[in-house]
């Protein structure tokens, strides 16, 4: 599991049985007490932050999911009943538990003055996810550690800021050696970009006794996160993007190049692929979609584009040929 | 590329979490993914200057209690925090 804080948002990105929703009273109350954020709307006696998106593909295992979360349409009434204008989908079919889920909310409304200063660049946003299952053994035997866990816990304490044996954290250290086995770390082409280095950091963990999570930064403002269970049966791997491919290359790579990568690592006999952008008139839709039709490997399954407002949605699933 | 450097360069990281963290029962692969985005962008943060960022660790913390993660590290960079989790 992964979060991403930044000044005005966060990115909260749970596996497991994690119950994330259930953060959203206690978040909202804290932003209120230490920031003096205050996001009710009297009116309605919920929320209403900018913008909000939950999303999540089928569950593998529904049932063992705790409370709300076994069930799409009761995560969807907790949020309905917390924030202001909701809108729920379901993307793909329904009845083979291969979809997606989406819930939104519309953009809160701002006054003519702030709407014509975000006009600027520094706005636009894109996500691009991609969604694995049924990874090749081979592939996944990589992000099998095979490591013992202390079987007695460390000397009680809190947790250390800084040290300098951080190198002796063997989760980390083999999270670091995966990735670099993997190539993980070379997703984007970032070094041609500009004739410059983009600043680069980068934190993995191998969970034990398998699993695999990493963040990385591009640029000190984006990030790339992968997580991987690896387990045979129900295999999964995750990737998610906010890295704007073609500023960050200098239009040397579009998201195809790093769909590429990406499957190469794990050569998934399924996978479905989101793509958000502010505007259609984003490259990647085209280049995304023409991958769907000229794969060699990959037969598109299923293709559905959403005008969400102000966001454009492309969802594309795939099977092995 | 990432070096070896990346190992040392954690703004926070959890030893004890880390050494003795089982994930044997981590059997769903499937995430839930939640972005808020509070304000359009950081120049529209009001009051005093103060945004989630100075939100502490320790507050982090406690609200990922509620979504039964922990924390096992951080890299921070001028304009983002990123947290490692548990699960």
């Amino acid at each position: 599991s992964s979060m991403f804080i930044y000044p005005h948002r966060m990115t909260l990105k749970t596996c497991g049985t994690t119950t994330t929703l259930f953060c959203l009273p206690r978040l909202f109350e804290i932003l209120h007490e230490l920031l003096g954020w205050d996001f009710r709307n009297e009116e309605e006696g919920k929320f209403e932050p900018f913008k909000v998106f939950y999303s999540r593909r089928a569950f593998m295992f529904p049932s063992k999911q705790k409370s709300i979360h076994r069930n799409w349409g009761d995560e969807v009434d907790y949020l309905n009943a917390f924030f202001c204008s909701g809108k729920s989908y379901v993307v793909g079919r329904f009845d083979d538990r291969k979809h997606w889920n989406l819930y939104v909310t519309d953009t809160k409304e701002q006054d003519e003055q702030v709407a014509a200063v975000e006009e600027s660049p520094a706005v636009e946003d894109e996500t691009f996810e991609i969604l694995m299952t049924g990874l090749d053994p081979e592939c996944t035997e990589q992000f099998v550690s095979h490591r013992q866990v202390s079987a007695e816990p460390q000397p009680l304490g809190q947790p250390q800021e800084r040290t300098n044996d951080d190198a002796d954290d063997d989760g980390h250290l083999l999270g670091y050696s995966m990735t670099r086995k993997t190539g993980l770390d070379n997703v984007y082409n970032t070094a041609s970009a500009n004739s410059r280095d983009a600043e680069f950091h980068h934190d993995a963990f191998a969970f034990s006794p398998c699993g695999y999570s990493s963040n990385m930064i591009v640029d000190n403002h984006y990030y790339y996160t992968l997580h991987v269970t690896p387990e045979k049966g129900w295999s999964y791997a995750s990737f998610e993007s906010n890295v704007p491919v073609s500023e960050i290359s200098n239009d040397r790579q579009d998201n195809v190049d790093v769909l590429r990568k990406v499957l190469n690592v794990f050569r998934p006999r399924e996978f479905c692929l989101t793509f958000f952008a502010k505007s259609a008139g984003n490259k990647n839709f085209d280049s995304l979609q023409q991958f769907a039709s000229k794969s060699r490997l990959y037969e598109k399954k299923e293709r559905i584009i959403y005008d969400l407002e102000d966001y454009q949605l492309l969802y594309i699933r795939f099977e092995r040929k | 590329t990432i070096s070896i450097t990346e190992l040392t360069n954690h703004s926070y990281i959890d030893h004890q979490l880390s050494a003795t963290l089982d994930s044997t029962e981590a059997f769903e692969g499937p995430e839930k993914l939640l972005e808020i985005w509070f304000f359009p962008h950081v120049g529209k943060v009001p009051g005093e200057g103060k945004t989630l960022r100075d939100v502490p660790v320790e507050t982090w913390v406690s609200i990922l209690q509620l979504v039964k993660c922990e924390v096992l590290s951080i890299k921070s960079t001028p304009e983002m925090d990123a947290f490692l989790l548990s699960e």
